[in-house]
């Protein structure tokens, strides 16, 4: 079998703006977790090496970058499988950590359970010693703007049922 | 939303994905990524998906399930149940969405319904990437 990684970075109504961006980061976190199988590590520590590098690049909607709710703060979520005992690990409610998605990996290798949320999802981070960041500091100008929108629409009556994960400012209704 | 499926030289699968979920979400609304069959799934007997888009409705299509089932029960290729699953699920819930996999024999799919998705993988020596449908 030859070993494959193939990541995605969000689907939805990506500008010709943010192309170029996408298409670095994805290049980038599939090299990297790619580069992971090839020096014998194993396919789980791949998969969370690409998610993790594309938790750091702004140009995506998971770690810092993330979309902001209502409220204007983030809340993340993540999961990890491994197909061959079925094990895996889910967080959500998650604020003010990078990577969500070690959180989930710890989740599945540290608990004899599969899915954490919320405040008792962080206090388990906290025991982890995964890095607490302040609260604004995973929100990025990007993130703010498409809430200010996402409310100016609300405002006006736009069907925000679809409301946005990729942030244009083109298309008001695109879907994320 | 991110994610990534690998499977090694002995057929091993694995999915993550990670998200900060819809601009404007309520607080506390939780998508499709955490939840096991709709956002990932990995099964060395049949694939790995990971699934992006509009979470409600790839969480109440049970989106990565159903892939992995038309490939398991109907006999479609990674590409042709990836496509079909994305396409019966737009058309009945009208939220769009994406989808990679790959099955047990090392089979790609890449498919979205939306207008784009940004994806990449390295298969051998090679990598390839798109962002529009038919890339």
């Amino acid at each position: 079998m030859e070993p494959i990684l193939i990541v995605h970075g969000g689907a939805g109504d990506i500008t010709e703006a943010r192309v170029p961006g996408k298409f670095t980061g994805v290049k980038k976190a599939v090299r990297e977790g790619f580069k992971v199988l090839s020096d014998g590590g194993s396919v789980l520590d791949a998969v969370e090496k690409a998610v993790c590098s594309m938790e750091l690049d702004d140009n995506f909607n998971a770690g810092y970058g993330s979309v902001l709710n209502i409220e204007g703060y983030i809340e993340m979520e993540a999961s990890i499988m491994h197909g061959k005992d079925l094990k895996a690990g889910c967080c959500t409610l998650i604020k003010g950590i990078m990577h969500p998605i070690s959180v989930a990996r710890r989740v599945m290798e540290k608990t004899n359970h599969t899915f954490l949320g919320g405040e008792n999802a962080m206090e388990f981070a906290r025991r982890e010693n995964f890095e607490l960041l302040p609260p604004d500091s995973l929100i990025t100008e990007n993130a703010k703007r498409a809430l200010e929108e996402f409310k100016e629409n609300q405002k006006k009556g736009v069907d925000t049922t679809f409301a946005r994960t990729e942030l244009d400012k083109t298309e008001p209704n695109g879907t994320g | 939303t991110v994610g990534a499926v690998a499977i090694d030289r002995e057929g091993n699968i694995a999915v993550a994905t990670s998200t900060g979920g819809i601009t404007g979400k309520v607080a506390g609304r939780i998508g499709d990524t955490p939840i096991l069959g709709a956002g990932t799934y990995a099964d060395n007997e049949i694939g790995g998906v990971s699934t992006t888009g509009h979470g409600e409705t790839l969480m109440r299509f049970n989106a990565a399930q159903r892939i992995l089932q038309k490939i398991s029960c109907h006999n479609m290729s990674a590409q042709e149940a990836t496509e079909a699953a994305l396409k019966e699920m737009t058309a009945r819930l009208v939220g769009t969405g994406g989808a990679i996999t790959i099955d047990k024999k090392g089979q790609i799919g890449i498919y979205f319904t939306s207008k784009r998705m940004a994806w990449a993988y390295i298969k051998g020596n090679e990598l390839h990437y798109g962002i529009n449908a038919g890339e």
